[in-house]
């Protein structure tokens, strides 16, 4: 079937298009870091199957400027430990619902160099 | 609950415990996994077909650098299906995650195989040049089912975030060497491996001399591209598709004559050759004569045996060298004879530089590579270099021809990965 879920079908209509709440404030910005993966896990969380896992706390105080400049330094920002306009912005960018697993993995760690293309060319359409 | 589930095994990079579904501490350990887009997962946006394809693209891309390939299931049990792809809204295909409507969170992926879009997003196909790439999200979000995480360096299909990119988008040299940490690298016998020569005209007329790598499997074959340490993107193609007029699969050799005044390609297979016009790009159907090919290799080369192994045209003594079993048969192109002291068995034309290191016999493919300047023997998942003059300056004791130690064939020819055969045509 068609999957649906209101008694009434009415969720099989046409939705007008839903746009995602922006992040725009410290709260929005707490519950973004925690979902992405930004904030420590809870003690005793131990292994869980990802859908069963309750959301990590929500960064504050020392901690929230801490993870905030962790993630500013991966997305290329000025790493004040601040939430300014630019680190908002970065959080509204469309991106994978996966959580960031390893945010202090930047472009300069161990991972193999990448070998250029000729003159720094885009590759070929195959 | 899913049965693929008992064929997961650990990676080679444990985690802590309770890391989220981005890790990699999981890998499949089958060779051919099953996908579906869900029926009740269509997006609106774009015809299914082209869902679909996008979708047998995605994971070709992946297959084509991994030694997994990615068939489409549409027929089996939905319980058995390895990854099920959907679109979906808000609360969508039962999953516990709710999408967050246009903007942000675009897609996601659970570990055990299932990939969701969120139809609110404006989803478009390779060749367009708005909205979201439905080629770049599936490709990262089969890189978390796969097993790799996020990663912010530059280039890389992993980063969290979308980033705009023109239509000839793929996985880089970092991306193919994370994946293959999980997976390991493709590995696998050739039937044979070539450099083609062609003479090209730049716009003054002037004629420079350029070759081209290809490596054989069964019904399919990739270009090399030196320069990049890859094959060409969307290799593997079928031989009919870029040979016309030669076997389509399991060619034996192939072998070019180029001497002043010679410039002649054949192609072997069986008992029974073929001469390849480079110039129409298609295989010769008669002789100066006009006796037809595909001609008798015992007619063409008198005292060459039948099946080859392999074989190799050396232009500095000017002499075919064609093997089987362990003999090795020199073939002199302008008396068209063998020469007289060969048959002879293949450790003493080409010894072992070291003891027990010889393939002996049987070869795959004997390959000249004018990227590297040398004669190679391939036999299995392993080649063996033959010593030119400066490997010889460098250790004196080598012996002419001598045969180097073996080396895996993925560690100097990388990504040279089959695909599907179902995803052959994609």
């Amino acid at each position: 079937e068609t999957l649906f879920h209101s008694r009434d079908r009415s969720d099989l209509a046409p939705w007008p298009l839903r746009r995602a709440a922006p992040i725009a404030d410290l709260l929005a910005a707490q519950r973004f870091l925690s979902k992405y993966g930004w904030a420590e896990a809870p003690a005793g969380a131990g292994a869980r199957a990802p859908h069963a896992a309750p959301p990590p706390a929500r960064p504050a105080g020392a901690t929230l400027a801490e993870t905030l400049r962790k993630f500013q330094k991966v997305n290329a920002l000025p790493a004040s430990g601040k939430l300014d306009a630019a680190t908002l912005a970065a959080m509204n960018r469309p991106r994978c619902g996966v959580p960031d697993t390893r945010p202090l993995r930047q472009a300069t760690s161990a991972a193999p160099q990448t070998r250029p293309t000729p003159l720094g060319r885009r590759p070929r359409a195959r | 609950p899913k049965r693929f589930l008992q064929t997961l095994r650990p990676g080679p990079d444990p985690q802590p415990k309770g890391s989220p579904q981005g890790g990699g501490t999981w890998a499949f350990a089958k060779k051919t996994l099953t996908w579906r887009l869900v029926v009740e997962g269509y997006s609106s946006q774009l015809p299914v077909d082209e869902q679909r394809y996008i979708f047998h693209l995605a994971f070709r891309m992946w297959s084509e650098v991994m030694p997994l390939d990615f068939r489409e299931d549409l027929a089996g049990p939905a319980a058995a299906v390895d990854i099920k792809l959907g679109f979906g809204r808000g609360r969508h295909l039962g999953c516990p995650r709710v999408f967050d409507g246009s903007g942000q969170e675009f897609a996601h992926a659970w570990r055990l195989g299932d990939i969701h879009f969120d139809d609110d997003e404006h989803f478009t196909p390779p060749t367009s040049d708005r909205g979201i790439s439905l080629l770049k999200v599936a490709v990262h979000e089969i890189g978390h089912v796969l097993g790799l995480p996020h990663t912010y360096r530059t280039g890389s299909v992993m980063q969290p975030n979308y980033l705009p990119q023109g239509p000839a988008f793929e996985l880089d040299w970092s991306d193919r060497k994370a994946v293959q940490k999980l997976y390991g690298s493709c590995e696998g016998a050739f039937d044979t491996a070539f450099d083609w020569v062609r003479r090209e005209d730049n716009h003054r007329g002037a004629g420079a001399l350029r070759f081209s790598t290809y490596f054989f499997r069964n019904s399919w074959y990739w270009l090399y591209e030196n320069r990049n340490n890859r094959t060409r993107y969307g290799d593997p193609i079928r031989i009919v598709a870029g040979w016309k007029g030669i076997p389509a699969q399991n060619i034996d050799a192939v072998v070019h004559v180029w001497t002043w005044r010679r410039d002649e390609r054949y192609f072997f297979k069986g008992n029974q050759y073929w001469r390849y016009d480079s110039d129409k790009d298609q295989a010769h159907t008669e002789d100066e004569q006009g006796k037809s090919y595909p001609k008798l290799i015992s007619d063409g080369f008198p005292g060459i045996p039948s099946p080859l192994d392999t074989a190799f045209y050396d232009r500095r003594k000017q002499l075919i060298y064609f093997f089987k079993g362990s003999l090795v048969f020199a073939f002199d192109v302008h008396r068209n004879r063998v020469l007289g002291s060969y048959p002879k068995k293949m450790v003493d034309v080409f010894p072992a530089a070291e003891p027990q290191s010889h393939p002996v016999g049987h070869l795959d493919a004997a390959y000249y590579s004018y990227a590297h300047r040398s004669v190679f023997f391939f036999k299995g998942r392993r080649y063996w270099k033959v010593a030119r003059e400066e490997d010889r300056r460098r250790r004196p004791g080598l012996p002419a021809d001598g045969v180097l130690p073996p080396r895996p064939i993925s560690g100097t020819w990388f990504d040279v990965c089959d695909v599907h055969t179902s995803a052959l045509s994609v």
